[in-house]
């Protein structure tokens, strides 16, 4: 554990309870994407099921067990509780682009051919393109809520200090995980372009992020 | 590739 992997891990947990709290307290999920949503909840099912099988640390078992239980709950919010507010005609990115092609890089690329190291390589790779629908959803709005965008900054934010943590640890461990090194890549530079109007409209400006 | 089986990140 290093600073970078910490900060990291809670600022993703600042990310999930901040939409969380957003949604809970206004009671609507208007402008979140619910289909982002089941694709991180499903992220979390395919990579934690080694809470079956390995104990890392209490910390570990732990952080684990409130995202899954945190994305089922957001989940749970957008689709039943407050169903009412969800914006399914703008959420209409279709996920299957998405899971196909992640379904197929796992069994062709991972660290073993075995169903928890697949599972755990589709989490991984499906992390990366989860946000789409909630990055398509606001470009087809144009326009985020404010809180939305903390949420996006926060998420981004903690791939971002993963790889930080990966620089560390390779210099200090010898540690090198190509697959989560990669794609955290290109889950960082998916949000490189947000993080750029995160600063410019969103803190230099007042409210709500419009697009041009 | 590198090999780090268990995974002990989030």
């Amino acid at each position: 554990m290093n600073i970078f992997r910490l900060a990291g891990d809670v600022s993703h947990l600042v990310a999930i309870i901040i939409l969380f709290l957003k949604i809970w307290k206004s009671k609507s999920c208007a402008g979140i994407s619910g289909k982002s949503q089941v694709l991180f909840a499903l992220v979390f099912t395919s990579r934690y099921l080694d809470l079956f099988t390995v104990f890392i640390s209490a910390y570990n078992t732990i952080m684990k067990l409130v995202f899954l239980v945190l994305s089922y709950a957001t989940v749970y919010l957008i689709y039943m509780r407050f169903r009412g507010s969800y914006d399914s005609e703008n959420d209409s990115f279709r996920v299957e682009f998405l899971l196909v092609p992640v379904t197929g890089l796992a069994f062709l690329e991972n660290y073993a051919f075995t169903p928890l190291e697949i599972l755990w390589t589709f989490s991984i790779f499906l992390e990366a393109v989860a946000i789409m629908p909630q990055l398509f959803m606001i470009t087809k709005t144009g326009e985020a809520e404010s809180i939305t965008t903390h949420y996006l900054f926060f998420l981004g934010l903690y791939r971002a200090l993963y790889l930080a943590n990966w620089v560390w640890r390779y210099h200090t461990e010898g540690f090198f995980d190509q697959i989560a090194v990669v794609s955290g890549v290109v889950q960082t530079i998916f949000y490189c372009d947000f993080f750029y109007l995160y600063v410019t409209r969103v803190l230099r400006g007042s409210g709500k992020m419009s697009l041009p | 590739h590198a090999l780090k089986i268990p995974h002990d990140e989030l």
